[in-house]
């Protein structure tokens, strides 16, 4: 299965003074880069494996409404236990530290906000795991069967075929150049992009996909989709062990189709955000690495950028929605562009 | 009419500490290679200068040459000042070699003591042109003030205040006055010092030796705390932590009949 020993052999590598400091031979420097680049890419699967691991149940898996925990708002429930879980209905164990090791990633830690809870329960009432992740370590092997987030299909309102069709026509009209959904039947559609949903019958697969040009505001897939003028997610990961409440996240983002956005946090409430342009420096990195031939083309670069303050739960998730902004989608909250003055 | 404000404020930075002194950020080449010997002036001419301001995050995006830009973020809510450095290509046709400080003045008197982490653990007291088991004959007043940062470096003044630089790297910094803290953020040299591997560090895009490619460029973040001495230890390891351990972002498109709030199911 993935694993990180690359990257920690390179890390290792690394701990020499010469590279602390940069004044090894630029060959070496060459190869330390490859290095870092092959852990980089590989701890990715394991990062995105774990990730959908964390798993969530669907409401329902709790034996009744009180059961739920109470959210703090913005706290995020992971819960996952085996699917055969033997914790009564309402037991909800104090985790010894043996509990959370034994299946990580696939604990809930959730958060109450009942007094006195100190740390994260380990809630033990969860009938089902509605996620299948990879198999991250021996402990868990029985319990996941494939790499997928699955989910069941939710009790929650389906879009009518009409409906879904007006929307498709809606965005067809808006944004002609939207390839994959506007196709003409007889077109062969392009395959899915790595992070477009397969549907898998009435099962989705959740795929989703980091950008490592982040610091230079290049990210395939929040650029793309913004240019098709298509809603999308972004699952924001928090690895410490305690909660941050505002947490700044840019994400960017390609405004030519002039589309307003709007940002809406897990529970569906209106986030404010803001638009703020890309600063020269980054546009002359962006073509630099295009003349260099370490970006391919200038397509998947945003020349502006998506900005709000992320509420996240210790050791979870929370996610985002960044969709085109429509005031029947109350309580939608447009962004606004920053004030600019030149001097 | 009016000079421009230069300076962007959050709530907290404002009135928590209502202690707000105008740490502007200078850069300043040096040259050399470990000695670095720096010699010529420190440009002080700001080429261009561009204020963002909003709901959510103001920025100022400062221009000093065209390797040297700085993008300087106060987000809502924040007690820390963001300083997005990018240095690079670092010209070299004049022959001359430099490496690129980042220079922090404020108006804090903190004398000749100021402190650096060692691998974000405990921050170490030092003391320009000291060392505390020999008498020190200072033959090299930059170098051998400047000490390893792993997490970052601060400077005080006692009883009033305490400005913590933060780094996401491991960093060259010193104190080389009262109230100032610089750290090295990119170099480049031409000739080699005998102190290493018989190589400049002449780093290009592309790998190649001395071929005059375009040299790297860099990227990184400071964030800048002010503090009450009394708060600043939890403020500055705290945020050292969240600078070491960034939020991780995946996209994906909207699974179909999703509705916002539901995703998180």
């Amino acid at each position: 299965h993935p694993n990180t020993d690359s990257l920690e052999e390179a890390v290792s590598l690394l701990q020499h003074h010469d590279a602390i400091t940069g004044t090894e031979k630029q060959h070496v420097t060459d190869d330390y880069h490859v290095r870092l680049a092959r852990g980089w890419k590989e701890s990715q699967k394991v990062f995105t494996d774990a990730l959908a691991q964390m798993v969530t149940a669907d409401s329902s898996a709790y034996s009744d409404a009180e059961e739920v925990p109470q959210h703090v708002p913005g706290n995020r429930r992971l819960l996952a236990t085996a699917p055969h879980s033997t914790g009564s209905a309402h037991a909800s164990a104090q985790p010894g530290p043996e509990a959370i090791l034994e299946r990580p990633g696939l604990t809930d830690v959730t958060q109450r906000s009942t007094a006195g809870s100190a740390g994260p329960v380990l809630n033990s009432n969860a009938e089902k795991v509605v996620v299948q992740g990879a198999a991250a370590s021996a402990h868990t092997a029985q319990e996941v069967h494939n790499t997928s987030m699955s989910f069941e299909d939710s009790q929650e309102p389906q879009l009518s075929a009409s409906d879904q069709q007006a929307i498709t026509e809606q965005m067809c009209s808006a944004h002609s150049e939207v390839s994959t959904v506007c196709a003409d039947k007889d077109q062969p559609v392009a395959a899915p992009q790595p992070w477009e949903q397969e549907e898998e019958g009435s099962n989705q697969r959740l795929r989703l996909q980091q950008c490592q040009l982040l610091n230079a505001s290049v990210c395939e897939p929040s650029v793309q989709m913004s240019k098709q003028g298509q809603g999308f997610m972004v699952v924001v990961y928090n690895a410490l062990a305690w909660e941050r409440p505002t947490e700044p996240v840019r994400v960017p983002l390609d405004t030519t189709a002039g589309a307003q956005w709007a940002v809406t946090d897990p529970d569906g409430q209106a986030v404010e955000s803001q638009l703020v342009p890309v600063a020269q420096s980054s546009q002359d990195l962006q073509s630099i690495m295009v003349k260099e031939g370490l970006l391919p083309s200038l397509d998947d670069a945003a020349q502006d950028e998506l900005v709000f303050l992320a509420h996240l739960p210790p050791v979870g998730y929370a996610v985002y929605t960044i969709q085109p902004y429509s005031s029947e989608h109350a309580p939608a909250k447009a962004a606004v562009r920053a004030t600019m003055e030149d001097v | 009419p009016q000079p421009t404000q230069k300076s962007v404020e959050s709530d907290h930075l404002a009135t928590d500490q209502n202690q707000l002194s105008n740490a502007g950020g200078e850069f300043g080449p040096a040259s050399g290679a470990y000695i670095f010997r720096p010699d010529g002036v420190v440009p002080r001419d700001l080429h261009h200068m561009r204020v963002l301001r909003g709901p959510v995050v103001s920025e100022i995006h400062h221009v000093f040459s065209d390797y040297t830009s700085a993008v300087i973020r106060v987000w809502d809510k924040a007690l820390h000042v963001e300083v997005e450095w990018t240095v690079g290509p670092i010209p070299i046709n004049d022959k001359k070699g430099k490496e690129v400080v980042l220079r922090y003045a404020s108006s804090l008197h903190s004398g000749a003591t100021f402190y650096t982490d060692s691998n974000g653990r405990e921050y170490l007291k030092r003391v320009r042109d000291f060392r505390p088991t020999w008498n020190l004959s200072v033959t090299e007043p930059v170098s051998g003030n400047y000490y390893p940062l792993t997490a970052g470096a601060y400077i005080q003044e006692s009883g009033k205040a305490e400005l913590a630089v933060l780094t996401d790297r491991a960093q060259g910094g010193a104190s080389l006055a009262s109230g100032e803290l610089e750290i090295m953020v990119h170099r480049r040299t031409l000739f080699d010092d005998w102190r290493g591997v018989a190589e400049p560090l002449n780093e290009t895009m592309q790998g190649c030796m001395n071929c005059h490619s375009v040299g790297l460029i860099a990227r990184g973040k400071h964030w800048l705390t002010l503090q009450d001495p009394s708060s600043a230890a939890l403020i500055r390891r705290t945020f050292q932590q969240r600078m070491n351990d960034p939020p991780i972002l995946s996209f994906g498109a909207l699974p179909k009949q999703a509705r916002p709030g539901q995703l998180q199911d």
